[in-house]
């Protein structure tokens, strides 16, 4: 997670699914930013902290098997770039979405209870939790 | 060849082919009309 | 570029290694081409795992669901989706073989890689690009071939026994006593497998309560024998003296974790060239380091013995060092003689000692006799006491053939990794689909290339690496050169932004 270019990719794939769903005729802004949100933390959630192990074999005799990616990022030592990077990018999501939503309550608690899916794993405290 | 070669789909099955250039061409002719009616 | 400015007293030679960056939007889109072929592993997960398509892969049968899973289904997620799409470029059979020039089987498949079928065509004289064989001692005919044939009449094919009992023969011991004097050691001792003389020799030498520093970079047998040695381990960064010396500090002032007890011992691993970066050793640099900490230092050969260094003495000799200063000098007979096995040498009490103590000599098979008259025969070669420079001047047209070869690439305007003397010439692909778009194209130009993807490389650092060898001739490398600027046209592969300046 912290190669060259990856957090650039990231950022623009964030961007493509806005404009994409923004294309699409019967979505009214706040509807676009609040799927935009939820969207990018379902996927975040699924890849970062659902799937387990990885998806090639690796010579550690499986030591990695049952961590989820977000676990093995930089070997598991926490407040790394990567996962500072990753931990800011959702609330940045987040605070722009509520602005575009004008805070309208029910936009409101759909955002908020999806950023906390996303964030509260990545807390140090919950690693290697189930 | 370029477009095949960057985006991966010379390495797609033929109908897994057409499924991804489907998707493209209406994701991009959306984006351009909606870019076009806001423009 | 890491153009490394040589300190005047370390380095007698100019120390030329260059890892171009990665283009930015290349990465970018090298992201992206991972992520269509993820989204189409899923989509295709979806539809086995509903029946719609059928399931070419091994999985358990219904009775075996509630066990452990013998096929870790995720684990095989990249082989299955990815890896499978393009895999016709890789375990590609030969019937010839592996030197200059190449027979290949031709083989088709009619469901996407999943099976393969022979067409019973052979494509004759491929230009091998890719196969380990430095110095062109990989033929069947010629000097080796006879002497072979006379001691496989001799002594048999197979030793059925190990070192330390009846398979010990006169002819292994002429090939330690050869080895010995061609390193310029005290003793040396010959295995017959190069993968299982690193990792059944590293346990013997360090155990619970040692240090090991390895490059990150270093050969899956340098990580297995690491592990299996239960020796404590801390990886530097690839041939990062900054690294390494920062290591080799915490080792000495902080000790062992919790007991802050001194280390028993501290063995550095490093490799001579490494075979998927092309970039050699900064060996005088780890000398002065390993000196100044009293460590000790375990440097493996297996690509640079033969390939480097004027009469092919290998790394120690290109950078014109002290063979003692090398503690354990580990090399192996695969690449440049032609033959099969690996090597240990160094002081006598070093190698008396794994004589008695490495799991190689105790239980594994000594080497089998012609295999030993072949490096004989070979390394005899190179050392001129066959009474002829052939053997020098093969050291010396592969030294040139890696110049040339790595300076008209450049030219082209390829990213090409390592060191300008390594005869491991990587160049870089970067998106997925090259991979298989360039091994395709350049056997259909009756050329044959390794190509290395992820997860044996960086994920944005795919490559083609081709070996070069002393067996090709001025006409084969400008053929293979001509093919290369073609399908680097084609796909779009030159992406240096650097320019040699003439």
């Amino acid at each position: 997670m912290n190669s060259r270019g990856i957090w650039l990719a990231y950022g623009i794939s964030v961007g493509v699914l806005h404009i994409i769903l923004l294309s699409i005729p019967c979505f009214s802004i706040p509807v676009v930013w609040t799927l935009t949100n939820v969207i990018h933390n379902l996927v975040m959630y699924w890849l970062l902290h659902m799937v387990k192990g990885t998806p090639f074999e690796t010579p550690d005799q499986g030591k990695d098997r049952l961590l989820t990616h977000w676990e093995q990022i930089d070997y598991g030592t926490q407040c790394t770039s990567s996962r500072k990077f990753l931990s800011i990018s959702p609330i940045v999501l987040y605070f722009l979405t509520s602005f575009y939503t004008k805070y309208d309550p029910a936009h409101f608690l759909i955002n908020t209870v999806s950023l906390l899916s996303v964030l509260l794993p990545k807390l140090p405290l919950f690693h290697g939790v189930r | 060849y370029q477009y095949l070669l960057i985006t991966c789909s010379y390495v797609l099955e033929p109908w897994e082919q057409s499924m991804f250039h489907t998707i493209t061409v209406t994701v991009v002719a959306m984006v351009l009309y909606t870019a076009y009616v806001f423009i | 570029i890491h153009r490394i400015a040589h300190n005047g007293g370390l380095y007698k030679r100019p120390f030329n290694e260059a890892f171009e960056e990665t283009p930015m939007l290349v990465a970018v889109l090298t992201y992206v081409g991972y992520g269509v072929l993820t989204l189409f592993g899923y989509l295709r997960d979806f539809m086995r795992h509903w029946k719609i398509e059928k399931c070419h892969h091994a999985t358990e049968r219904e009775e075996q669901k509630d066990f452990v899973p013998l096929y870790q289904d995720f684990e095989n997620f990249y082989t299955r989706n990815l890896y499978m799409r393009i895999r016709d470029s890789w375990n590609r059979p030969i019937c010839s073989v592996p030197g200059a020039k190449v027979d290949m089987l031709e083989r088709v498949s009619h469901d996407y890689n999943w099976t393969f079928m022979y067409t019973g065509r052979v494509i004759k004289d491929v230009i091998n690009m890719g196969s380990y064989n430095y110095l062109g001692f990989a033929q069947n005919t010629g000097i080796c071939k006879e002497a072979e044939a006379k001691v496989l009449s001799q002594y048999g094919a197979g030793v059925c026994s190990t070192r330390q009992e009846i398979g010990n023969l006169d002819k292994h011991e002429e090939l330690e006593e050869l080895v010995a004097r061609f390193l310029g050691v005290e003793a040396a001792m010959a295995y017959g497998m190069g993968f299982a003389t690193n990792s059944m020799n590293i346990p013997a030498l360090v155990g619970k309560g040692c240090l090991i520093l390895s490059d990150e970079l270093n050969h899956a047998s340098l990580v297995l024998g690491a592990r299996l040695s239960g020796a404590t381990i801390r990886i530097f960064k690839h041939n990062n003296m900054q690294s390494l010396e920062k290591l080799l500090k915490d080792a000495i002032v902080h000790g062992q974790p919790r007991t802050h007890r001194p280390w028993k011992k501290i063995l550095i691993l490093v490799e001579g060239i490494y075979s998927m970066e092309g970039s050699i050793v900064r060996l005088p640099e780890v000398i002065a380091l390993k000196k100044k900490y009293k460590s000790y230092l375990y440097l493996d050969e297996a690509h640079s013995i033969g390939a480097l260094g004027p009469t092919g003495r290998g790394v120690v000799e290109y950078f014109g060092l002290d063979p003692e200063d090398v503690d354990v000098m580990m090399g192996t007979f695969t690449k440049s003689f032609g033959a099969a096995g690996g090597y240990i040498g160094g002081k006598k009490e070093l190698i008396d000692y794994l004589r008695t103590h490495s799991h190689s000599t105790v239980y594994a098979t000594s080497l089998s006799p012609p295999v030993v008259e072949q490096i004989l025969i070979s390394m005899k070669c190179i050392m001129g006491e066959d009474g002829t420079t052939f053997g020098r001047q093969c050291v010396q047209q592969l030294a040139e053939n890696t110049r040339y070869f790595r300076r008209r690439l450049k030219e082209m305007g390829f990213i090409i990794y390592g060191n300008e003397d390594s005869p491991v010439v990587p160049l870089m692909l970067y998106m997925p689909a090259k991979i298989g778009a360039f091994g395709r194209e350049m056997l259909k130009r009756n050329i044959g290339v390794v190509v290395v993807g992820f997860p044996a490389t960086p994920i944005i650092e795919s490559r083609a690496r081709f070996c070069v060898s002393a067996a090709h001739t001025k006409e084969i490398l400008d053929t293979a050169l001509k093919e290369i600027n073609e399908v680097g046209d084609l796909l779009q592969l030159k992406y240096s932004r650097h320019r040699l300046v003439p």
